[in-house]
């Protein structure tokens, strides 16, 4: 089956959206089946990938209980990467799931056919930046919480509470067990000592969860999606690049992925 | 009384806090009496001018009928500036406004008798990243939106659906007089073709309201919020500084600010 991992931060613009497309298109690259799922109600993975936002495409319906995750499922332009797509109306599915009982659990269920299907090898879950109920879901889904964190602002005052709501979910059986897959560092860059604070900070309180990968600031990768590209497409030989087919396949190694 | 300025876009990470801390600063720098509002659960404005979360320290008791915003208001290190601070509850905020059947004009009144006081010449809200309650509480609340748009990623998109969202609260009478004030273009790298692309695409369809001054890209704006300073306290020759003193004095002109 697949093993999960949702993509967090309630802090805005750390690099969940590029890590998200970007991790998932270096899986790929690697012949690991992927499945890539866009929560944000700005559809920026989707957008990301050159597709379109469509009414009634996204996990939407089938969270509020009409219809079935994998009918929504698309292909994209990169092999063994596939998409469920984003659309405006998810935004609507933060105040409609507050009124059902089991308001936590309708991702984890939603994705319980495909998760023990041979279909894919990773599932991987973009998150809005906010702790709401998307995101709550998100992670009593996952397997494993991966934590972007933008090594250009003392991010720890914010990592401190994403990591609290893990271990709720955890002690109040959501989400049993759900682990902290790992720190991913972005928009490193080398020629300030605040990157480096920042790297030396998390590595003292994570030392096992932090990513050895960093992944350097590139004007390339912020380029990429405004053309519908991943960093492999627009960029192959580029840092950023590079960076993310390391951290595919350090994923691959720590989560056994085949 | 006081001109209210909103400060939101819902894509995160675009540069809303710094610009709500250091227009702020900018504008007691020019002695305009301003008070910032912290409406973000991340509560990074009140950090980055180096303030403590307090419980019971924000905004969300009056919003929610308890106490007045005026009872919230404390001093900060700069002349002229002073703060609600933020926290951590102001994420229940959102759940419990909605209960509410005016939950859309709870800040209005709570501001109302700040607005006609003759205490600040200047009222900004910094929003969290989403459309959600506390943000269009805070339009609803406002005389002029002031959208931040990073020149780093082909934003438009977003940018529609929060002007959406302003004509939506306009017609249906939410906030009859709410404008849309001004674009500020941020981490602006005069060294991508991106940058200049994005600026020349906002400059096509909103000419009127895209502020002459660009903010660069600059390391220490990013840094100063880790010590928790302002850029003009932080690094008063830089770059960055600099783009925030011309933004302030523009918004002076534009608005008629005492
Ligand atoms: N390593 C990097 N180098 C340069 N720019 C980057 C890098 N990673 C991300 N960016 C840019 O920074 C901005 C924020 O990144 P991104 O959208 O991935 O963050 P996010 O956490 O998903 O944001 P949101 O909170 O809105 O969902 C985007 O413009 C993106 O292109
Ligand atoms: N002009 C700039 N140059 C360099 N870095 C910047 C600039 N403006 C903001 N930053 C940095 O980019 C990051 C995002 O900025 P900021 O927190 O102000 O955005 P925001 O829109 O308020 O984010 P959120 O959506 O989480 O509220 C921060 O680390 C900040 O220090
Ligand atoms: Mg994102
Ligand atoms: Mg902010």
């Amino acid at each position: 089956g697949a093993t999960v991992f949702t993509i967090a931060n309630q802090k805005g613009g750390v690099g969940k959206t590029t890590t998200a497309v970007n991790l998932a298109a270096g899986l790929a690259g690697r012949a690991v089946r992927t499945l890539l799922i866009d929560l944000d109600p700005q559809a920026n993975a989707t957008s990301a990938l050159g597709m379109e936002k469509r009414e009634g495409g996204s996990i939407y319906g089938p969270l509020s209980g009409e219809g079935k995750a994998s009918d929504k499922i698309v292909a994209t332009r990169v092999d063994n990467l596939s998409l469920i797509p984003a659309e405006v109306d998810l935004a609507a599915a933060e105040i409609e799931l507050s009124q059902n009982k089991d308001y936590l659990m309708q991702m984890k269920s939603c994705l319980a056919g495909l998760r023990r299907s041979k279909q894919f090898g990773a599932i991987i879950l973009d998150c809005p930046p906010a702790l709401g109920i998307l995101s709550m879901n998100a992670l009593a889904a996952a397997d494993y919480l991966l934590v972007t964190l933008q090594c250009e602002y003392l991010a720890m005052e914010g990592l401190g509470q994403i990591l609290n709501v893990v271990e709720t979910l955890r002690s109040a059986g959501a989400n049993k067990k759900l682990k902290v897959g790992g720190i991913v560092m972005t928009m490193y860059d080398s020629r300030t000592k605040l990157a480096s604070q920042v790297v030396a900070e998390v590595k003292k309180h994570l030392p096992k969860e932090i990513f050895k990968t960093k992944i350097p600031r590139s004007v390339r990768l912020s380029e990429a999606p405004s053309f519908g590209q991943t960093a492999m497409e627009y960029d192959p030989g580029g840092s950023g690049t590079e960076a993310y087919r390391k951290l595919a396949s350090e994923v691959m190694k720590r989560f056994k992925l085949k």
